[in-house]
């Protein structure tokens, strides 16, 4: 006896958004890189049966870049989605998922991303930065200065450079160019680095060895420069803070 | 007469399907904005 077509799904049933859920989820544990995407919107779904109990499922995802780190701790669910107005970033994504005896598994996904166009956001706010090229002389200067401060004044591990993330510039009314990168501990202290640093290796890939920092440089009207860096595995816990808060929620989008 | 007629008797049917307070469905596709559209 052929089975009976599925039921069609609408974009916001209960069964969609928790394929949705798990796409997402599979979306972000096989990135390596940037940042994490929380779900938007669903833009379609369609159900195909495979049998009894087995259907497979296409999803079209539209997704936010978060301001979690993808190495980052903090579960999607705590992560903030970044505002228009920080000039966003979109993902697209294809997902192909089962549906087998209830449990949903993904297939296969497609994802493109792309930043919102500049023109949006000068139209409808002239004076917010917009995201510059990641190999822009000016982004690259400032992550350079802002590690090396950090460097230079931490009593911490010596702190490589893992990848830029993001880099802001604005011009008016002040010219401000904005980081964000990522970066790992050295088996080095900073002291120890300045004696040697191309002795300064990596310690292992763990979670607890990466990290995160944010930098603002000022060039005009006056010269200035704040860094701020937290590793994941060394956030001290304040006494009015819990413990588990504190860990799984990370101050390095804080300023110093 | 018989247009006429016909018209009445759907016009009565779609009274009769359509309980009070009948809300279209939205459409199923694309779903809702959680954030922001850009």
């Amino acid at each position: 006896v052929p089975a009976a077509p599925p039921a069609p799904l609408g974009c916001d049933d209960p069964e969609s958004e928790a394929a949705a859920e798990v796409a997402v989820n599979y979306i972000n544990g096989q990135s390596h890189h940037g940042y994490k995407f929380a779900l938007n919107r669903i833009e379609d779904v369609r159900v195909v049966s495979q049998g009894p109990n087995n259907d497979i499922i296409f999803l079209e995802l539209d997704l936010l870049e978060t301001k979690c780190p993808i190495l980052s701790p903090t579960p999607l669910a705590n992560c903030t989605v970044r505002s228009f107005a920080e000039h966003a970033v979109e993902g697209d994504c294809d997902v192909k998922l089962q549906r087998l005896d209830g449990v949903i598994s993904v297939l296969a996904s497609k994802c493109h991303s792309h930043a919102d166009s500049s023109e949006d956001i000068h139209r409808l706010c002239p004076d917010c930065p917009l995201l510059a090229s990641l190999n822009n002389t000016e982004v690259l200067e400032t992550v350079s200065a802002a590690l090396n401060d950090f460097n230079s004044k931490t009593t911490g591990p010596y702190l490589r450079l893992l990848e830029i993330g993001r880099g802001q510039i604005q011009y008016h009314p002040a010219h401000i160019i904005a980081v964000e990168f990522a970066v790992g501990a050295t088996n080095c202290s900073a002291e120890e680095a300045k004696v040697n640093v191309g002795a300064c290796q990596l310690l292992p890939e763990d979670q607890s060895n990466f990290g995160f920092c944010t930098g603002t440089m000022v060039k005009l009207p006056s010269q200035d420069l704040n860094v701020d860096c937290q590793l994941y595995g060394h956030q001290v816990p304040t006494p009015d803070t819990p413990l588990l808060s504190r860990v799984f929620q990370p101050t390095s989008q804080d300023t110093s | 007469p018989v247009a006429k007629r016909a018209v009445a008797e759907a016009a009565q049917h779609d009274k009769v399907a359509r309980p009070v307070g009948f809300v279209p469905l939205p459409p199923p596709c694309p779903g809702k904005i959680r954030h922001f559209d850009i």
